[in-house]
């Protein structure tokens, strides 16, 4: 899975 | 989410409705770079292409959402609605000296060579220097409306909580973004010099005029 689920900032 | 990121976020979104609102009660967008408005509505459009795909909470969406139709609002407002206002004499930073570099250095240094993640790369990297147009703008005039240097304060607020919030994280839950740390820290030290003017004049009532 891509990092963007973790990073979930805007 | 904790405190800084939220103050984060609510000083981003503070920042564009003050721009917004400028424009839309003066009927004027004079003072203000469209260049830098093409770079942050072009850093939200790469940037939230996982609108779709990644779902993580209501409120990111909903945010994501808003900053990119405010984006477009205030392009449309300053290249269509109030044309005629704009300074663009003033406005003569080029775009592809920042366009390039970070479309560059995303192909190069990114998470995972794909194209989600490159285009995210490159509005993080973008995002960085978008707001050089604007501060050479101010440098070019040699002066900013006091409304304006509201609108440069809330913005460069904005990183400066996020580094908070990401050494927070780190210690926190040992997470961390090296890239969009690092460009985070370069956006936020651009803005030093105007925070230093902020704080020293336009909190004090003076117009923010940079000495000559």
């Amino acid at each position: 899975n891509n990092h963007l689920l973790v990073h979930d900032e805007l | 989410m904790n405190i800084f990121r939220l103050g984060g976020d609510l000083a981003h979104l503070l920042a564009i409705i003050i721009l917004l609102l400028k424009i839309w009660t003066t009927r004027s967008c004079a003072g203000i770079s469209g260049k830098s408005q093409i770079l942050f509505a072009l850093t939200f459009t790469a940037r939230y292409l996982d609108l779709f795909t990644n779902f993580v909470s209501v409120y990111n969406s909903v945010m994501k959402v808003v900053y990119l139709a405010a984006a477009y609002a205030t392009l449309y407002l300053m290249y269509v609605k109030f044309k005629a206002t704009y300074d663009h004499n003033h406005d003569t930073f080029r775009l592809e000296f920042l366009i390039l570099p970070a479309a560059g250095l995303a192909l190069i240094i990114n998470h995972e060579f794909s194209i989600i993640e490159v285009m995210w790369t490159f509005s993080i990297y973008l995002e960085a220097v978008a707001i050089l147009p604007q501060l050479f703008m101010v440098s070019k005039t040699g002066e900013a409306e006091s409304i304006t240097s509201h609108y440069l304060f809330a913005l460069g607020s904005y990183r400066a909580l996020y580094i908070v919030n990401w050494v927070y994280r780190y210690y926190s839950e040992g997470f961390y973004d090296m890239i969009a740390t690092l460009a985070g820290v370069v956006q936020t030290v651009l803005y030093c010099d105007f925070f230093y003017l902020y704080i020293t004049k336009v909190l004090k009532g003076k117009k923010l005029q940079l000495p000559a």
